[in-house]
C-alpha cells in the first residue's frame, strides 16, 4: 500500500 | 439525492493554444484531464453514503480497481447529446478525426457503444449516478478485507436504483436490471483504456502526472 501514497492521502484529507 | 448533490463540475482540458496538434499533444491532454478528474473523483467517492465508513484500506482497494470505469461513465454521460463524439471536457470533444490522430479509435468507438446503449436507454441523472457509484461499490478489488461492508454498500446501492425504478420507470419493470447489464461492457471498456495509457506509458513519449500513474499501476 505504500506505493498508493497520493490516493491514500486523498482519501486521508477531510473535504 | 445524496448522489445528486455529490455530483462533482465538470473539468476543463484547457489543450496549450501555443502547441500544434499531435498525437503526443492530445494524448498529453487526456492524461492530464484524467488526472485532475481523478482527484475530483476521490473527493466525490467520500460522499457516496457508506463509502467512507470501509476502511481506508478497502477504500483505497475499491478505487484502484474501479477508477476508469468513474472516468469512462462521466465521459458517456457528458457525450450523450452529441452524435459519435466523445465529450471528454466541454472544451475538449473528440470526433473520430481527432480520435485518430491520437491513436485512440478502437478505444473510443468501444466508449461510443456505451452511449448508444445509454442514449437508446434514455438514461436520466439519477440513474448515471446510481449507476457510477454501484461500478464503483462492485468493482471486484481482490484486495477487499471487510466483504461483508463492502456487500452491504453495494445492497444499499442497488436498492436505491430499484426504488428509483420503482417509482420513476413503472412502464419497464426490468430497468434496473437493464442497467446494471450494461455494466459488463463498461468494465471490458476500462480494462482496455488501462492497458492502453499503460502501454503508452511504457512507451515513455507522454508525461503523466503522479496519481494516474499510481493509480495506472495498481491496475497494471
Amino acid at each position: 500500500k505504500e506505493k498508493h501514497k497520493i490516493l491514500h492521502r486523498l482519501l486521508q484529507n477531510s473535504t | 439525492s445524496l448522489l445528486l448533490v455529490a455530483e462533482p463540475e465538470s473539468i476543463f482540458a484547457m489543450p496549450d493554444p501555443t502547441v500544434p496538434d499531435s498525437d503526443i499533444k492530445a494524448l498529453t491532454t487526456l492524461c492530464d484531464l484524467a488526472d485532475r478528474e481523478l482527484v475530483v473523483n476521490i473527493g466525490w467517492a467520500k460522499h457516496i453514503p457508506g463509502f467512507p465508513l470501509l476502511s481506508l484500506a478497502d477504500q483505497m482497494s475499491l478505487l484502484q480497481s474501479g477508477w476508469m470505469e468513474i472516468l469512462i461513465l462521466r465521459v458517456v454521460f457528458r457525450s450523450l447529446a452529441l452524435e459519435d463524439k466523445l465529450v471528454y471536457a466541454e472544451d475538449y470533444i473528440m470526433d473520430e478525426e481527432q480520435s485518430k490522430l491520437a491513436g485512440v479509435l478502437d478505444l473510443n468507438n468501444t466508449i461510443l457503444q456505451l452511449v448508444k446503449k445509454y442514449k437508446a436507454m434514455r438514461i436520466d441523472k439519477e440513474e448515471f449516478v446510481v449507476l457510477k457509484a454501484i461500478s464503483l461499490a462492485n468493482s471486484d478489488s481482490m484486495q477487499i478485507e471487510d466483504v461483508d461492508a463492502v456487500q452491504s454498500l453495494q445492497d444499499v446501492l442497488h436498492g436505491a436504483l430499484q426504488d428509483y425504478e420503482s417509482a420513476q420507470h413503472t412502464e419497464d419493470p426490468r430497468r434496473a436490471g437493464k442497467l446494471i447489464m450494461t455494466l459488463p461492457l463498461l468494465r471490458q471498456t476500462a480494462a482496455r483504456a488501462v492497458q492502453h495509457f499503460c502501454s503508452i506509458k511504457q512507451d515513455g513519449r507522454v508525461p503523466m502526472h503522479k496519481l494516474f500513474l499510481e493509480l495506472l499501476e495498481a491496475r497494471a
